[in-house]
């Protein structure tokens, strides 16, 4: 992950946002639901809240728009960019735009989401049945006042459950008639105007008068989108109009005549030939959803990945069960730290409670949940003083003690044994241990102290001033093998390269750790190098690296490696 | 059998037919998201190739540092406006 220069984010935890406007492609109801659910992607695992105001500057303002909008960098009809949002401060940074030319969606397809009827809200089932046929698209057909309607179930025929779709003459949205209907005709500039328009806008958003006659009541919505809209071409937003002449022939559906690319059209009069109006007819559409969260990335301080299957990969891709990459959880709590979130432990019974202490089971039950001498039990150690691999199994050092878990599998958890019966030279506290690849020798670390174990044979302890580290170095709090008889060696935001034959580090170093591993603690207490993937640990969690250095996973320790229940 | 079908194109008004070369869309969008600068792309000192493998890396492809088709291809897929390199 990447955030921005200077780590920029918010100062406070409590982040603000507010929705300026709507597109006509989707209802507000499911704009506001999509955009929650966005920002409950990013509150789930940081200790962040947001919260929705109707009014006033809000934190992250969110609004769609078109082409120019009002800020320096256009959008570009549609496809190409779908949106763009600002890294978090004052004024328009932290703000998220989404560009109004695309047609969205909640990523597979049209969302009619109906009004009225008998189906409280529900949104169309299409195809659905009606008096025999099938319908595709909202439809007038059996109607006299020319509203159009669908079935929210597969068979309205049998089931008999509909309400009306999104039309101006159903309803507006945002301007300054609350939602009324459109009144055809209507008066503006003069002119008479018998269907939306665009005319006397700037920003091609369609609207009509609620009134006959804007230009003296100066009442007006905007209309939403029908199913049948279409999107680019010369027409956004505008519906088909169904059957229009094409070269002559008569066509009553979408069609890719006429065109290279077998991308579906119609035209927006009822003839192209004369009129050449035209628009591509809908299409999957992008997730509002999807493309939200990762504008809200954006406002929270992430920038662009390279983790392909990460959120905040600049690439748009649908995902049907969207789960938060660990990259992007990594990204995140760099910048704000993890949530509270759900207690990962089960609820355990106390032994207070009455059914317990009546039923038979009570003896069995209360030796299980009986207080376990934390020293004991891994799964209660909040975090270990050293963790490594050694022929085959991890270990986990604390407090004089170690445990092994198998690294083949699922393996019961083995220990607690005491560091002194294995290996007697060791002192109780180990900072970090490692396994030479090729001579299957041992090394501990201490203090400034190390020990080599080869069998049961030890030499040390050795000062750490022998490997060529200096005496400002306090310790070692970790090490990765890296091949070829070399080891990296971690002291927080520094590391060194030891070439373990000759027992030296290497020219060169210290580098820095936030440098060569971008997005790890740099105050990890543990480095370690488990199934060739490095392992960053602080406090409970750890964040797994691949060899590329990418962070693809951020986990507990207890639960993922040890296989605490 | 099926009559032949002759398919008739035609050039629809309002579409957006970029008569860029496939050079000059790529400097535009490797200035645009942040892998080359306005002001090197101008005085013709940005090597194209350099700025390619970069995005080539942050995108996953194969870091070729070529303008192939597939990185001609990455580079029209739909995507957020927000610059990848850079402020």
């Amino acid at each position: 992950f990447q955030t921005f220069e200077g780590d920029l984010k918010w100062d406070h935890n409590d982040i603000t946002y507010r929705v300026l406007n709507y597109s006509p492609d989707l209802d507000a109801e499911l704009t506001d639901d999509a955009f929650a659910r966005a920002f409950k992607v990013w509150s789930d695992v940081t200790p962040l809240t947001f919260t929705r105001l109707n009014s006033g500057e809000a934190d992250i303002m969110i609004e769609f728009g078109s082409k120019d909008h009002g800020d320096p960098y256009p959008f570009d009809g549609k496809d190409g960019l779908l949106a763009h949002a600002y890294p978090p401060g004052q004024g328009v940074q932290g703000d998220a735009h989404f560009d109004d030319d695309e047609f969205w969606t909640l990523g597979t397809g049209v969302v009619v989401k109906t009004r009225f009827g008998n189906a409280n809200g529900e949104i169309c089932h299409f195809p659905f049945r009606f008096e025999g046929e099938y319908y595709s698209s909202c439809t007038s057909e059996g109607r006299t006042d020319g509203l159009l309607w669908c079935a929210t179930t597969a068979n309205f025929d049998k089931d008999k459950k509909y309400g009306f779709c999104p039309s101006e003459n159903l309803f507006t949205f945002g301007g300054n008639s609350d939602g009324e209907k459109c009144v055809f005709p209507f008066i503006f500039d003069g002119e008479s105007y018998d269907a939306c328009t665009k005319d006397g806008r700037k920003d091609g958003y369609r609207w009509c008068s609620t009134t006959a006659n804007f230009d003296q009541d100066k009442k007006f919505g905007f209309c939403p989108n029908r199913d049948t809209a279409v999107t680019g071409g010369n027409s956004q937003g505008d519906p088909c109009v169904f059957p229009f002449t094409f070269t002559g022939k008569t066509y009553s559906s979408c069609t890719s005549e006429g065109r290279g690319d077998r991308k579906l059209w119609c035209a927006t009069t009822s003839n192209y030939d004369t009129d050449k109006k035209w628009g591509f007819c809908s299409d999957q559409g992008y997730s509002l959803f999807l493309v939200a969260a990762h504008e809200f990335g954006h406002a929270l301080g992430l920038e662009h990945s390279s983790v392909r299957e990460a959120l905040m990969y600049p690439m748009y891709s649908y995902i049907e069960d969207f789960r938060l990459h660990p990259d992007d959880i990594a990204g995140i709590q760099f910048l704000y730290g993890s949530g509270t979130g759900p207690d990962p432990n089960p609820p355990e019974p106390t032994s207070e409670t009455p059914d317990e202490v009546t039923l038979p089971e009570v003896t069995t039950t209360t030796t299980e949940i009986a207080p376990v001498d934390p020293t004991n039990n891994p799964c209660k150690v909040k975090y270990f003083d050293a963790i490594t691999q050694i022929q085959g199994e991890l270990h986990f050092f604390k407090d004089g003690k170690y445990w092994k878990v198998s690294a083949a599998g699922q393996g019961a958890i083995k220990g607690p044994v005491q560091i002194s019966d294995t290996w007697p030279a060791l002192p109780a506290t180990i900072d970090t241990a490692f396994e030479d690849l090729l001579t299957k020798k041992l090394f501990f670390f201490s203090g400034r102290s190390f020990w080599v174990y080869t069998g049961k044979t030890v030499l040390g302890p050795r000062s750490l001033e022998k490997l060529g580290l200096g005496k400002d170095v306090e310790k070692i709090s970790g090490s990765l093998q890296r091949g070829q008889g070399k080891v990296l060696l971690f002291n927080g935001e520094k590391y060194w390269r030891l070439d373990v034959k000759a027992q030296v580090v290497d020219k060169g170093y210290p580098r820095y750790t936030d440098e060569s591993f971008a997005g790890v603690p740099t105050d990890s207490h543990d480095v370690f190098l488990y199934k060739d993937k490095y392992y960053f640990c602080q406090d409970r969690f750890y964040w797994r690296m691949t060899s590329r250095r990418q962070v693809d996973q951020v986990g507990y320790t207890k639960y993922d490696l040890l296989n605490c229940p | 059998p099926l009559k032949p079908h002759s398919q008739v194109f035609v050039t629809f008004p309002g579409e957006l037919v970029s008569n860029m070369t496939d050079q000059e869309f790529a400097e535009n969008y490797l200035e645009q998201f942040g892998y080359i600068s306005k002001r090197t792309r101008s005085s013709r000192q940005v090597s194209l190739g350099k700025a390619l493998k970069q995005l080539q890396k942050q995108l996953g492809l194969q870091e070729t540092g070529d303008l192939d088709s597939n990185t001609l291809e990455a580079m029209k897929m739909p995507r957020c406006g927000v610059p990848d390199r850079g402020s």
